[in-house]
């Protein structure tokens, strides 16, 4: 059925209303945050509500964000063309400054809006994520336990950024880290949510027993976790020949 | 090979190391395998520079990364390793300060290992830690367990990092791979990976290689 206001503040498929309109554009800018020119999105339509409480607003925000195509290998693992994204995004304003909660983006698979409900991957892989995450509720740490449950809680819960901001708080202290101001702050705040996501991704996709969560690097963006600490020259160049070992029945 | 296996009991690894923000993990793998193989070969465990090979190894890009192959030549060229403690690391290059006077360690050759994961562990066994390349999907927020990601998700045609091969064995029946890595004792289980064995997990089996120390 086409989405309907199911409350008030709810904003159906469109252009972002004047009241969705700077959160939506904060969230954009983080999106595409580290790109560079030529391969940012750009926003389509978006959909969401807010909800007031004290001097802050929660922003819970559907869009759909146009990808141009990628072709540069330093830029993107796998060659692309256009595609477009349905993003859902948690943004809270607190006094005039936002923060990014949660960012969570995935190909569309069928066309968006005005059509019914939008089916991408990200909703799929969450579904299905929701479902693997309680088959295991014992197989993780207790810093993990509470980011998954909060993850799972309803994303208007007034405890979600305080509760989230805590742990991050807790990784803060346990790795020591520093930031240069408080926008620095927010930003790696804003990543680290975006990782615990990532994490429960990969946890649910996992057919070890492995158990993912907070690390060391938790605070950093894929791309600057891959540029610092990985290695890609492994995969692009050949390398010295060196003549093959004898297996050790022959030595 | 034996059903398990793991050199850091038999006193052939040194402490895990930390790379620092450096993408230096080429240098760490390889030191690593010339410990394990001069430990093997002559009985001394050494802990050998990653220094060396960002300042002097002019094939590889320090820590914009670089391949094991090109750093056994460049150890074999320049005339062997000195220790972490006379040539110590710093995370970043600078200009080249070898000594072949200080070098304490040589290697004769290098070879490539077969991607038969059963021949793997029988080599690993019977010859020492292995230098692997892996695509590192996930280990950003690894922190304990056997790792095995869906294949599509972790790529061996994606390989982006270098590690060390210590030992394998099984955990409740799941086989695993002992990975030494090279991002301090602060990450993973006191700095090791574990990863799934006998699946060609994350490409475990496309790039393994060895020194040789006659």
């Amino acid at each position: 059925a086409p989405a309907q206001p199911r409350a008030a503040s709810f904003q159906a498929w469109g252009p972002p209303s004047p009241e969705l309109l700077a959160p939506t554009r904060f969230a954009l800018e983080m999106f595409n945050r580290g790109r560079a020119a030529g391969t940012r999105a750009v926003l389509g339509l978006v959909r969401g509500r807010v909800r007031r409480a004290g001097q802050g607003s929660l922003y819970s925000l559907e869009a759909t964000l146009e990808e141009p195509p990628c072709n540069d290998p330093m830029v993107c693992r796998l060659p692309v063309s256009k595609k477009t994204l349905l993003c859902s995004f948690q943004v809270l304003d607190e006094l005039g400054r936002h923060v990014l909660l949660r960012k969570d983006c995935g190909p569309v698979d069928t066309k968006v809006p005005g059509a019914g409900e939008p089916k991408s991957a990200f909703t799929q892989g969450s579904a299905m994520i929701s479902s693997l995450s309680q088959n295991h509720p014992d197989n993780r740490n207790e810093t993990f336990s509470s980011v998954i449950s909060l993850l799972n809680e309803d994303p208007l819960s007034q405890d979600l950024p305080v509760k989230m901001a805590s742990i991050f708080k807790n990784f803060v202290i346990t790795y020591n880290r520093t930031y240069e101001s408080k926008e620095e702050a927010r930003w790696r705040l804003s990543v680290f949510v975006n990782n615990m996501v990532r994490a429960q991704k990969i946890q649910a996709l996992d057919r070890g027993t492995a158990q993912y969560g907070v690390t060391k690097f938790s605070d950093l963006t894929e791309e600057e976790f891959r540029t610092i600490y990985l290695n890609t020259l492994l995969r692009k160049e050949p390398g010295n020949k060196m003549k093959q070992a004898k297996s050790v029945g022959d030595l | 090979a034996p059903p398990e296996w793991d050199w850091r009991s038999k006193g052939a690894v040194t402490k895990v190391k930390d790379q620092g923000m450096c993408g230096s993990c080429w240098a760490f793998s390889v030191t690593g395998n010339v410990e394990g193989q001069w430990f093997l070969n002559q009985g001394t465990l050494l802990s050998l520079s990653e220094q060396e090979l960002l300042d002097c190894d002019k094939m590889d890009k320090a820590c914009m990364g670089g391949l094991p192959s090109n750093a056994y030549s460049a150890i074999k060229n320049l005339g062997g390793l000195e220790t972490e403690d006379d040539y110590s690391y710093q995370g970043h290059m600078q200009s080249c300060n070898f000594s072949a006077e200080k070098a304490k360690v040589y290697i004769n050759d290098s070879v490539e290992l077969s991607q038969n994961e059963q021949k793997l562990a029988a080599w690993l066994a019977k010859r020492g830690p292995i230098s692997v390349a892996i695509n590192a999907f996930g280990m950003q927020f690894y922190r304990h367990g056997i790792s095995r990601p869906l294949r599509p998700l972790c790529s061996p045609w994606l390989i982006d990092h270098a590690v060390l091969l210590v030992g394998y064995g099984n955990r409740s029946d799941v086989p695993f791979w002992a990975i030494k890595n090279s991002w301090g004792t602060d990450w993973g289980e006191k700095g090791y990976y574990y990863l799934h064995r006998g699946s060609g997990a994350c490409g475990v089996n496309t790039m393994a290689s060895s020194a040789v120390v006659d």
